[in-house]
């Protein structure tokens, strides 16, 4: 609830005239601009929360003290799906076709919630670094998805940091309404480097402190 | 050095052999239709009097000098199984891309302008426009905070005659989710992505205002020219425009219709989330 009020009254403040047209001076702007950042970084809080209950609803009651924890997995690796909880997050500059999880994840998990009370769909547009993906939906179907250049002159961009200079599409359809739907995206590793890495060509020595167990 | 042409079943649209947008196949019709960039000077005065009001926050006031950019424009075409567009760049500080996804029925121009130059010491509004070959006979409609939508007539008000000293600023009208223009046969709808002034001061003719910057204060209280920097240059603003073209009389669901649902899914869009998910098989995900 406060963070939800956070946004509440950050709006309020924007109900005024010049936050509407923009005949505020510069410094109000800026200002106007740095409220709604925060109180919509509060709101994440909540939205991961919620869609973490969506998405399992027997945590419902210990959502809180679950979100906090970490991920835990079964001593011989299998997933226990009940003490889950992902950390969903916005890419604020997508807009710039910038994201840091869709760029430097191997793998990565898009949510679209869709707000409206008929189902809906969307041509999902997210910037990477790989050459070849696959997207699956929930139910292992592979998704159709089209790689494209990023143009030019977004490239360009002085305050834009990224390297990625294509962006994935697919189809997102069929999103429920007042629901939600999630892709599986995986990044097609093709040579050594992008598998290891390119330090791993590098010798190096490891000191043994502490037993290594491999998985 | 070729015209070529991207699409889908729906729609079509072809590009002259300067990168420019010539004519459009959809819902019905085929039509002439072209849309480039252009901008204002913005009007400079020391706000002594009416006349002398210089263009600034409160108000948009050109100098009465239109310039319009190069028809040269240099483009991309990037064809595939999802989606076709052809990445047109005007200038260095102007350029776009015209988009058509396989299953969509409207174009998709995703503009991007800045940092409008101002070394001539001369304050720009940048318009984008949208040319047909539609008889609207001065007659254009836009929204009203996307509630009903008001029909707007060029160089006229319902409860008065008027005389418009500023032919071009008095004829522009808030823009907040579409402004259309007909005729019997054809329908051209430019939906936007935020709130813009827009107008149409020809007949055929759709202009939507996307970017500013002006060196004057207007003297209607803010007391700062609207020329704002991030990085130590002017803004860039990147935006969308959804074209909605065909004819009158189509199949069901209807064009307006279209533009409805159109309409809701972009000005309530999905939200989107992003989960590393790199410790996770997809059946333990799944």
């Amino acid at each position: 609830e406060p963070h939800l009020t956070a946004l509440r009254e950050v709006m309020g403040v924007m109900q005024h005239h010049d936050a509407v047209t923009g005949t505020e001076k510069q410094h109000v702007a800026e200002d106007y601009a740095r409220r709604l950042t925060i109180a919509i970084r509060a709101c994440s809080v909540t939205t991961k929360d919620v869609l973490n209950q969506l998405i399992n609803p027997d945590s419902k009651d210990e959502l809180h003290s679950v979100s906090k924890r970490n991920p835990k997995f079964h001593p011989h690796g299998a997933y226990k799906a009940k003490n889950y909880t992902f950390n969903y997050k916005s890419c604020n500059y997508l807009n710039i076709s910038q994201c840091d999880i869709s760029e430097t994840s191997s793998q990565f998990v898009v949510t679209l919630y869709n707000p409206l009370a008929h189902s809906g769909y969307q041509y999902v547009r997210l910037p990477i670094l790989g050459e070849k993906y696959i997207v699956k939906d929930y139910k292992g179907v592979e998704v159709v998805s089209q790689i494209v250049p990023i143009a030019e002159s977004i490239l360009n961009l002085p305050f834009r940091q990224s390297n990625t200079t294509h962006e994935l599409v697919f189809l997102a359809n069929e999103l429920p309404p007042l629901g939600y739907k999630s892709f599986f995206i995986t990044k097609l590793m093709e040579s050594f480097d992008d598998f290891f890495g390119a330090e791993a060509r590098e010798p190096s020595v490891i000191q043994l402190d502490e037993p290594v167990y491999y998985e | 050095n070729d015209e070529f042409t991207i699409g889908n079943k729906y729609l079509n649209i072809s590009f002259s052999k300067n990168g420019m947008l010539s004519t459009i196949t959809a819902n019905g019709v085929s039509s002439y239709l072209r849309q480039t960039f252009a901008y204002y000077e913005g009007a400079f005065g020391d706000n002594s009097e009416f006349i002398k009001r210089a263009s600034g926050a409160y108000i948009f006031r050109p100098n009465g000098t239109e310039k319009f950019f190069g028809e040269n424009v240099e483009i991309k075409i990037i064809k595939g199984g999802l989606v076709e567009e052809v990445h047109q760049k005007f200038n260095e500080w102007i350029s776009q891309i015209v988009r058509v996804y396989s299953e969509e029925n409207h174009v998709e121009f995703e503009w991007l302008v800045g940092p409008i130059p101002i070394e001539d010491k001369v304050g720009k509004e940048i318009v984008t426009r949208f040319y047909s070959g539609i008889q609207s006979e001065g007659v254009f409609f836009t929204d009203s905070n996307g509630r009903e939508i008001i029909k707007r007539v060029r160089n006229h008000r319902d409860t008065w005659t008027l005389n418009l000293a500023e032919k071009i600023a008095g004829n522009y009208y808030p823009v907040t989710s579409k402004i259309a223009i007909e005729d019997d046969n054809i329908r051209m709808t430019v939906l936007n992505d935020r709130a813009q002034g827009g107008t149409s001061l020809q007949d055929g003719v759709i202009e939507l205002m996307i970017h500013r910057r002006l060196l004057h204060d207007d003297a209607f209280g803010v007391a700062e020219a609207l020329n704002e920097e991030a990085y130590g240059k002017g803004l860039v603003a990147r935006g969308h425009h959804y074209l909605v073209f065909g004819a009158q009389k189509t199949s069901n669901p209807s064009l307006k219709a279209r533009e409805r649902f159109l309409e809701v899914q972009k000005l309530l869009p999905n939200w989107i989330f992003l989960s590393d998910a790199s410790v996770l098989k997809f059946e333990e995900w799944q």
